[in-house]
């Protein structure tokens, strides 16, 4: 996994740092303070090396803790491993917000235009019988006009 | 040409190419720190001499040797370290997607598409407008009708009233009694002219 | 307007003139007066 792999590879470089500035080129460096006092010169590199050792593990554990890497390290690769059968390039944002906002918005407007058509569709159907109610009315009013019509003109 | 890894930024919240820069940066600090730290005691060290020919400048001079051959090799090493955890541990395969972005596979929708799609609702949305529209409008038609229908039946009423009165007082049949009635009345005004002619 | 475009715009475009309804109701009942007068007269000529 990848932190083991972060881990590692820290290590390897510190490694590597510390046989490069070994105790023979440190004592080379400060010859004659090592011929005069070997003791010491030999304690000071030590210290100095734990020391650094030690910083740098420490700086390399603030950045995991700051950054949760742990965490996303282990995500990551769990979503790699579930990548792992597939070839082809993954999509990409392609750097134009108009473009990406728009696909992230799709299932959200294609949910919107299915509620749009089921409601019209329901209100067509409620105005449906509302206009088969108002036909039937006009045609009551027409036959009361009628049968008025009729009174009137048998009195005349 | 850069790479900006903005997609791995995406999803360590930070481009790896910083995280680096910072570690690089604190490494370098921890090593000169260190370096000055051990200069400092080799010369407090030198003070328990007094006799000895070493001078600070001499001290210095091996400090300087000693960091530069430390910096040439830690930066040879982070540039190989880095070079690593850039390709293999802080990056995303092309072939990987985040989880937050599967609604960009799922819905391939060209930008044509989606424009249409978008006027689309926009029309079913005025459609559905005018329809809410229409249904007000026929609701407040069957009001209408119904304070409408109220009069004309009142009318009605007044008729089959004015009939049932009709009816009440013997005349179900206006047209008849009133031919009847007018008929009569000539048959008496006849009779009564014959009576004044025969009593002349 | 706005329903014009609409399931039910041939219904809505050919609404009657429910006022004209009533005014000519109006009428009606102006010329059962004049028709009841007339009776009333004749009726009383007749007596």
């Amino acid at each position: 996994g990848r932190s083991q792999l972060f881990a590692t590879v820290v290590d390897t470089f510190l490694e590597k740092l510390v046989a490069a500035g070994s105790y023979q080129r440190f004592a080379s460096c400060y010859r004659r303070f090592y011929k005069l006092q070997p003791q010491v010169t030999k304690s000071i590199y030590e210290q100095f090396i734990s020391q650094l050792q030690s910083s740098v593990r420490e700086e390399i554990e603030e950045v995991k803790a700051e950054g949760n890497l742990e965490k996303l390290f282990s995500s990551l690769d769990k979503i790699v491993e579930e990548a792992k059968n597939r070839e082809e390039p993954a999509w990409r944002p392609s750097g134009v917000p108009e473009e990406d906002t728009g696909s992230a918005m799709l299932p959200y407007l294609l949910k919107h235009r299915a509620f749009l058509l089921r409601i019209l569709g329901e209100k067509q159907q409620e105005n449906s019988r509302a206009a088969e109610a108002v036909l039937a009315g006009r045609g009551r009013i027409r036959e009361l006009q009628q049968l008025i019509e009729d009174h009137r003109q048998a009195w005349q | 040409s850069v790479n900006p890894m903005a997609y791995e930024a995406q999803f360590f919240g930070f481009t790896p190419q910083t995280c680096m820069l910072r570690i690089y940066i604190a490494f370098q600090d921890y090593l000169f720190e260190m370096m000055q730290l051990v200069e400092s005691v080799i010369l407090k060290k030198l003070d328990g001499f007094p006799d000895c020919k070493i001078s600070p400048s001499e001290i210095r001079k091996s400090t300087e040797k000693f960091l530069l051959f430390m910096k040439e090799h830690f930066d040879k090493l982070f540039s190989k370290m880095e070079e690593v955890l850039l390709q293999l541990v802080l990056n995303i395969p092309k072939n990987v997607l985040l989880p937050e972005d599967k609604v960009h596979e799922q819905y391939p929708y060209s930008k044509e598409q989606f424009q249409e799609l978008q006027e689309e609702i926009q029309q079913l949305q005025q459609q559905y407008k005018a329809e809410a529209a229409a249904g007000q409008a026929l609701r407040a038609e069957l009001e209408e009708q119904k304070a409408v229908q109220t009069e004309l039946e009142k009318i009605l009423k007044w008729f089959e009233g004015l009939e049932n009165i009709c009816r009440e007082h013997g005349t179900s049949n206006f047209k008849e009694s009133f031919a009847f009635l007018t008929q009569n009345a000539k048959k008496l005004q006849d009779v009564l002219k014959d009576v004044e002619e025969k009593s002349r | 307007g706005d329903y014009l475009q609409t399931s039910q715009q041939e219904i809505l475009s050919s609404k009657p003139n429910y006022q004209k309804v009533l005014d000519e109701q109006g009428e009606v009942l102006s010329c059962m007066e004049l028709v009841l007068n007339e009776l009333q007269q004749a009726v009383k000529l007749l007596q």
